[in-house]
């Protein structure tokens, strides 16, 4: 629901991405990266982030943003959002 | 709805689940009746038959385990991933596994065990994650009620892809659709806007449109207010206390945010609706005025939130008063000096100072479609 007047702060954690990258391994099939490949990780998770912002109907910014992480936080069956 | 990639399903219509453990967290026999309720769940709409077995193993395993189990997907603790299951097929094939981390119950509190395990069994039977926000198959948890369950229409027609109709199903058109915002027979249950924001009802569902926002998120009004219908009448907010009313039937509610004000739900009557009335169409707060108008029927009453009585001279025609509306509303907001009276597909833009409908839009012109 809307926050009656209360400002919400909009930056994420270094532990807000690694929950949002546990979410993506877990139900969107995001594969762990060697380490040293961070720009290739970095596309991979924008485009794993766009999967499931399109499959939930979010903005499909593959932006870690409000609404998504909001959703990712809420309680869910395990099983993976695309079939693999 | 979606499948499992190459379709999986089960070979066989007569399949057999196995109990293996229980949670602690309810009676042995609570938990056996939310597992033979979840299968009567798909059984109802397939030729599918389920049978238990108390020992060997069946096609459906079912337990409850925490953090690593023993299938290389571990649990996360309290919340978060609730259970899963395994598509059909041989050794862990179908298998259900839920998180005895989770607090399982029969009714709203924590997780709700019957509606989780129809979700998972959903799985086991081959069906994958659904888009649709209003399906069983939707991967997100949400609480929809403890009785009179329905399978939402997606998920039927989901698995009767894979199997086919029974020729059994007890509600066979009952099934929910979930309404679509841009339907051009789109009509309204109720509609109020709460704290700037607008809260349109239909069917068990509604929807939050946010003044800047073209999309509006679907939720279901029992994921919000598990004491509150599944269906609503009419609703309107009450900006002087952060109040919003709802109403079903001959009661009502009035909500702070996700709370049940105390004292609440009430009888309409205590509004001074007379005793004849069984339910309203629909109801809106002039704040410039104070006063809250109920529609029911043909005619109309207006409320002086600030005496809490009924004014005197009413009931009134709506035709008299709002010319042009037609003869009955569904839903009704008021926004910056104009009341907005949805009747069927139109909704009609009527001025409160020169008393007169502006403009005729589609319903749905309220979701920019």
């Amino acid at each position: 629901l809307p926050i009656s007047d209360e400002d919400d702060s909009d930056e994420f954690t270094k532990q807000d991405f690694e929950f949002a990258e546990r979410y993506l391994k877990t139900h969107y099939n995001l594969l762990s990266n060697p380490a040293g490949l961070l720009r290739k990780s970095a596309g991979t998770f924008a485009s794993k982030l766009r999967e499931m912002q399109a499959f939930f109907g979010l903005d499909v910014t593959g932006k870690l943003d409000e609404d998504t992480y909001e959703l990712m936080q809420q309680p869910r069956c395990g099983v993976p959002d695309v079939g693999e | 709805y979606n499948f499992f990639p190459r379709k999986l399903k089960w070979p066989q219509n007569n399949l057999t689940y196995r109990i293996v453990n229980y949670t602690p967290d309810l009676k042995k026999s609570e938990v056996d009746r939310a597992f033979r309720k979840a299968f009567k769940v798909w059984s109802d709409v397939t030729p599918l038959n389920f049978t238990r077995i108390r020992s060997g193993t069946a096609d459906i395993m079912i337990s409850f385990g925490r953090r690593e189990h023993g299938d290389f997907y571990p649990f996360d603790g309290p919340s978060g991933l609730l259970a899963h299951a395994f598509p059909p097929g041989p050794n862990s094939g179908g298998d259900a596994h839920f998180d005895e981390d989770e607090l399982w119950s029969t009714d709203s509190n924590g997780y709700n065990l019957f509606l989780v395990a129809a979700h998972e069994f959903g799985h086991s039977l081959g069906l994958e994650h659904s888009r649709d926000p209003g399906a069983l198959m939707y991967p997100v948890y949400t609480y929809t009620g403890n009785t009179g369950f329905l399978l939402p229409d997606d998920d039927v027609q989901g698995i009767q892809v894979l199997y086919g109709k029974g020729d059994h199903d007890p509600h066979p058109d009952d099934h929910p659709k979930t309404p679509e915002k841009c339907s051009p027979n789109l009509t309204l249950d109720a509609i109020t806007e709460l704290r700037g924001e607008m809260m349109i009802f239909k069917d068990r569902f509604f929807w939050r449109l946010h003044p800047q926002m073209v999309d509006a998120d679907l939720v279901q009004i029992k994921s919000f207010w598990p004491e509150i219908p599944s269906k609503i009448d009419a609703a309107y907010e009450n900006s002087e206390n952060d109040h919003v009313l709802l109403f079903r039937g001959r009661k009502f509610w009035a909500l702070n945010g996700y709370d049940i004000v105390e004292g609440y739900p009430k009888k309409i009557y205590e509004l001074g609706l007379p005793r004849s009335v069984k339910a309203i169409d629909a109801a809106v707060h002039i704040s410039e005025t104070g006063k809250t108008l109920f529609f029911v029927g043909e005619k109309y009453w207006s409320y002086d939130e600030n005496s809490q009585v009924m004014e005197k001279d009413y009931p009134r025609f709506i035709e008299d008063d709002f010319p042009g509306i037609g003869h009955r509303v569904d839903a009704a907001y008021q926004k910056n000096g104009y009341i907005y009276f949805f009747n069927g597909a139109l909704q009609f833009e009527f001025s409160i100072w020169s008393e007169r409908i502006i403009r005729v839009l589609n319903t749905n012109s309220i979701f920019w479609c």
